[in-house]
């Protein structure tokens, strides 16, 4: 464990705290994408079955509990308790064009072909991709919430944090997963242009609209 | 190699 992969944690699980506290206290998953949340949802389920198998630390099968628990409580207030405000004619991301070629990729890339592994791959995979459909509804919509763009904004630089992580463990323990790296530059670059927005607009207080 | 008890990471 180091700083990187510590504030990396701390920032993903800032990120789903905010959504869930977003959506409870406004009442409204308005702009968040189900879709989105349905992969990440499926990600964390497909990563984490290794709780079962094989123990780490107390830290880490406490964290996977957490992300897991919190992926599905997401689920519930958009597609159940709040789904009356859930913005479907803007969700639109075909998300089977994710799932499909990340499904097919975990087959042919990688480290060892067996079932845990597989999907170990295939959540790896998918998670750099998952953002798709929630960029998709910020670009369909035009705008986002404030509290959406923090949510964003701390759900993205978990990723480039594990990349400084993954940079120091190569250098401080030869550690070295091409896969997990190779899919953490993917995600990083997907949030880039948002975080371009989200630093020349909202930090100076201003709301996050596209450029028309 | 890894196998899919190496992953220590979230």
């Amino acid at each position: 464990m180091n700083i990187f992969r510590l504030t990396g944690d701390l920032s993903h699980l800032l990120a789903i705290l905010i959504l869930l506290w977003k959506i409870w206290k406004t009442r409204s998953c308005s702009g968040i994408s189900g879709r989105s949340q349905i992969l990440f949802a499926t990600v964390y389920t497909a990563r984490y079955l290794d709780l079962f198998t094989n123990f780490v630390s107390v830290y880490n099968s406490v964290m996977k509990i957490i992300f897991i628990a919190a992926a599905f409580a997401t689920l519930y207030l958009i597609y159940v308790k709040f789904k009356a405000t859930y913005d479907r004619n803007h969700d639109t991301f075909r998300i089977e064009f994710l799932l499909a070629p990340c499904a097919l990729l975990a087959l042919i890339l990688n480290h060892e072909f067996t079932i845990l592994e597989v999907l170990w791959t295939f959540s790896i995979y998918l998670e750099s991709v998952a953002i798709l459909p929630q960029l998709f509804l910020v670009s369909k919509t035009g705008e986002a919430e404030t509290i959406t763009s923090h949510y964003l904004f701390a759900l993205g630089s978990y990723r480039a944090l594990y990349l400084l992580n993954w940079i120091y463990r190569y250098y401080f323990e030869g550690f070295f997963d091409l896969i997990a790296i190779v899919a953490g530059i993917v995600q990083t670059v997907l949030y880039c242009d948002f975080f371009y927005l989200y630093i020349t607009r909202v930090i100076k207080g201003r709301a996050l609209k596209l450029p028309a | 190699d890894k196998t899919g008890d190496e992953h220590d990471e979230l």
